[in-house]
């Protein structure tokens, strides 16, 4: 493992439990997009279901366990806990629209045609548009309070340190999964505007806002 | 291919 691919999982982790503190210590989830934290859970559940059939290493397990109990975790306190909080209203991104041609392509494009890769595939699709519900929120609500910025910012963050971990990995061990490093193109560009902002304005210690 | 399979990366 390299230091990119190391570093990126760490601001992976970051990003989730920043969020999970962030709603418990405010007692709500007030601009957070349940939708997309939703789709994070699914998207850790499609992929992890190998923690059943193969194990990687220690590290492996215990990340990807701890990426679906945080997730769980997370979307629990958004529909339940502080569900009076929720912003529904302004969370209004149809899901559908992302996880039906997803699941399509992960059929069409993938790997070997067999249930647990299929799974992983889709799972890797979804994934670069999860954050869609998200974004649409607070361009709908046109702003974000900080700790929101910090969340997304260490979420883009670690796509982007995945590519290096890619480029790396085809470098140095000649290995590359094409379908990994497309979709985290596309999930890594789509952060590109909003890393824009986060420099621009977060780290001026100004509260995002979108202009009028 | 095996190794793209195993999916080693989280």
């Amino acid at each position: 493992m390299n230091l990119f691919r190391f570093l990126g999982d760490l601001s992976h982790l970051l990003a989730i439990i920043l969020l999970l503190l962030k709603i418990w210590k405010s007692r709500s989830c007030a601009g957070i997009s349940g939708k997309s934290q939703v789709l994070f859970a699914v998207v850790f559940t499609a992929r992890y279901l190998d923690l059943f059939t193969n194990y990687i290493s220690l590290y492996n397990t215990c990340m990807k366990v701890v990426y679906i109990a945080c997730s769980f975790t997370t979307v629990w306190l958004i529909y339940s806990k502080f569900k009076a909080t929720y912003d529904g209203n302004h969370d209004t991104f149809r899901v559908e629209f992302l996880v039906v041609p997803t699941a399509i392509l992960a059929f069409l494009v993938n790997h070997d045609f067999t249930p647990l890769e299929i799974l992983w595939t889709f799972s890797i699709y979804l994934e670069s548009v999860a954050i869609l519900p998200q974004l649409f929120m607070v361009s709908k609500t046109g702003e974000a309070e900080t700790i929101t910025s910090h969340y997304l910012f260490a979420l883009g963050v670690y796509r982007t340190l995945y590519l290096f971990n890619w480029i790396w990995r085809y470098h140095f061990e000649g290995f590359f999964d094409l379908i990994a490093i497309v979709a985290g193109l596309v999930q890594t560009v789509l952060y590109c505007d909003f890393f824009y902002l986060y420099i621009t304005k977060v780290l001026k210690g100004k509260k995002l806002s979108l202009p009028a | 291919q095996d190794t793209i399979l195993t999916h080693d990366e989280l």
